[in-house]
């Protein structure tokens, strides 16, 4: 699982 | 960003904008949860603690500051200068059923324990439930005006524009956010009777009653 570093959803 | 992402923050927004602008101008916030609003208020400041660390476009700035300023809008706008009209019998849904476990399920289940990765999970998993008490609300009273529920197909549709855009980058990004996504599919899951009315009654012109 790709770590998700900031999040760029709202 | 894609087409379905941008039709759901659109979704969203129209959604903020028909409650504010319902409750502003009709003046009076009957049928509508305080405790759904103020749980909102809290998802975005949970969510957008990183707006002025973490820039990722003047589009996503912007759209984050709309949410905070329109979400704490509607809790004044509900608890202080309409408060007449705000129909507390009706809106007892406890809040700390929601807020309780959801905290603590941020903490066991997140991408990184960190506090900005904690808090953001936290308004992951508290989103996905925060419309629960306006549901409530509506199964209690047996019925909701015509403008809430236009609100409330809004709302229950963005989050399931997101799943399909998180289909979408799944697909040619390689992309995937599983926290967002279960909690996504539990958010729209909760509106699917509240989908089925709409389309079976207010659609066809006719008021939005829960069978009793």
């Amino acid at each position: 699982e790709p770590e998700v570093e900031d999040h760029d959803e709202l | 960003m894609n087409i379905f992402r941008l039709l759901g923050d659109l979704s969203h927004l129209l959604a903020i904008i028909i409650l504010l602008l319902k409750i502003w101008r009709t003046r009076s916030c009957a049928g509508v949860s305080g405790k759904s609003q103020i749980l909102f208020a809290l998802v975005f400041t949970t969510r957008y603690l990183d707006l002025f660390t973490n820039f990722i476009s003047m589009y996503n700035s912007a759209m984050k500051l709309i949410y905070l300023v329109c979400s704490y809008a509607t809790v004044f706008l509900m608890y202080f200068k309409f408060k007449a009209t705000y129909d507390s019998n009706h809106d007892t849904f406890r809040m700390e059923f929601l807020v309780v476990p959801v905290g603590g399920l941020a903490f066991l289940v997140n991408h990184d324990f960190t506090p900005l990765e904690i808090l953001w999970t936290f308004s992951i998993y508290l989103e996905a439930v925060a419309i629960l008490p306006q549901l409530f609300m509506i199964s209690k009273t047996g019925e909701a005006e015509t403008i809430t529920s236009h609100y409330l197909f809004a709302l229950g549709s963005y989050r399931a524009l997101y799943i399909v855009n998180w289909v979408f980058r799944f697909y040619t990004e390689g992309f995937f956010d599983l926290i967002a996504i279960v909690a996504g599919c539990v958010q729209t899951i909760l509106y699917c009777d509240f989908f089925y009315l709409y389309i079976t009654k207010v659609l066809k012109g006719k008021q939005l009653t829960l069978p009793a």
